[in-house]
């Protein structure tokens, strides 16, 4: 007869006790990383700078968004929020102006 | 739309600056 598995030999008991059991995890057991749902994502903007840049990439006018139309699609979220946000994403490139101050494209959707 | 172009070439410069 043979043994069916034995994976380590011998003195392995005492050391089952401590060990973390994988997969039993509280949290983290979504997989696959990053999915933009907490407060920074992989970019390190914030969720409202998420949300903004999102809508601006999502406008395919050629002048882009304007403010009071981020304003109001972006309902549950002040306006000063909003134009921190904005003002952040230009400052990193991400967006830009365009006709005037007020409207705003991004930079990567070519 | 030349100042957009314009303002749009300053944005990507700013991106890549931050991304080096």
């Amino acid at each position: 007869g043979k043994p069916q598995g034995t994976m380590g030999g011998g003195g392995m008991n005492t050391s089952m006790a401590t060990v973390p059991r994988p997969g039993m995890g509280g949290f983290g057991g979504m997989g696959g990383g990053y999915t933009g749902a907490s407060d920074m994502s992989a970019n390190g903007l914030s969720a409202s700078q998420n949300q903004v840049l999102r809508l601006i990439r999502s406008c395919p006018d050629p002048q882009g968004i304007s403010i009071q139309d981020l304003k109001q699609r972006l309902s549950g979220m002040s306006a000063s929020v909003i134009k921190q946000a904005v003002e952040f994403l230009s400052n990193e490139g991400h967006i830009f102006s365009t006709i005037d101050e007020d409207h705003f494209r991004s930079t990567d959707n070519d | 739309l030349d100042r957009i172009e314009k303002n749009r070439r300053a944005a990507l410069e700013r991106l890549a600056a931050r991304n080096v």
